[in-house]
């Protein structure tokens, strides 16, 4: 899937 | 989570607070670029906006809130506090870091993981973070001598994003993660650090004053 990774980091 | 993030994020962490004590305590802010500072308040800003949109998280969401709160500290006692802006070196900090974000945003503007106004201000950010530092790195190199927060504060700063370097190198063993952004971004930004790093370990090594060419 594209969906964008969520952004978990700082 | 990982030891490699842990340590990146409170050794950032760490970084801003060296920052804030040498600001409090000698009520100085030579040698500290706030151009520098301004591009950060830009960086946390366009990075955290999903603070309200996304899941709170009890390790994330903290970080956010005191990057946010410390840098824009650190700007209003730079622009505003009477005695800590009278030492602020202006005629040093001549880097012309508009000229950074305008390339940033265009860059994220093609650049993104998704078109969308959440990632293009998130690559935005990554990409600023890259390059924010430059305004500071000049500045050191015109200043004839560099007090050791301020050293200590700059070398924090780039070891905390290469901490981030093995944490996403554990991250792409681990866990299969990939994210080009962040990692070309990240070793950009590393790489921006080396002479820096060369001539920040050789001073503490021979324990003399750290000076850049």
């Amino acid at each position: 899937s594209n969906q964008p990774l969520p952004h978990d980091e700082l | 989570m990982n030891a490699f993030r842990l340590l990146a994020d409170l050794t950032h962490l760490l970084s801003i607070i060296i920052l804030l004590v040498k600001i409090r305590t000698t009520k100085s802010c030579a040698g500290i670029s706030l151009k520098t500072q301004d591009l950060y308040v830009l960086v946390f800003i366009s990075r955290y906006l999903d603070l309200f949109t996304r899941p709170l998280s009890l390790y994330n969401t903290p970080f956010k809130l005191v990057f946010l709160a410390t840098s824009i500290t650190i700007v209003y006692y730079m622009r505003y506090h009477k005695v800590v802006k009278q030492t602020y070196n202006k005629d040093s900090d001549t880097f012309k870091h508009y000229f950074l974000i305008l390339p940033c945003a265009v860059l994220a503007f093609f650049i993104n993981p998704k078109f969308t106004f959440i990632e293009v201000l998130w690559s935005f950010s990554i990409y600023l973070e890259a390059v924010a530092i430059l305004p500071q790195l000049v500045l050191l190199q015109s200043s004839s001598n560099i007090d050791n927060l301020t050293g200590n504060y700059v070398f924090m700063l780039g070891a905390y994003r290469a901490l981030y370097l093995l944490n996403w190198i554990y991250r792409f063993f681990a866990e299969d993660v990939v994210r080009w952004i962040p990692w070309i971004a990240g070793l950009v930004q590393t790489a921006l650090y080396a002479d820096f790093f060369y001539y920040y370990i050789k001073s503490w090594r021979n324990n003399e004053r750290l000076k850049l060419p």
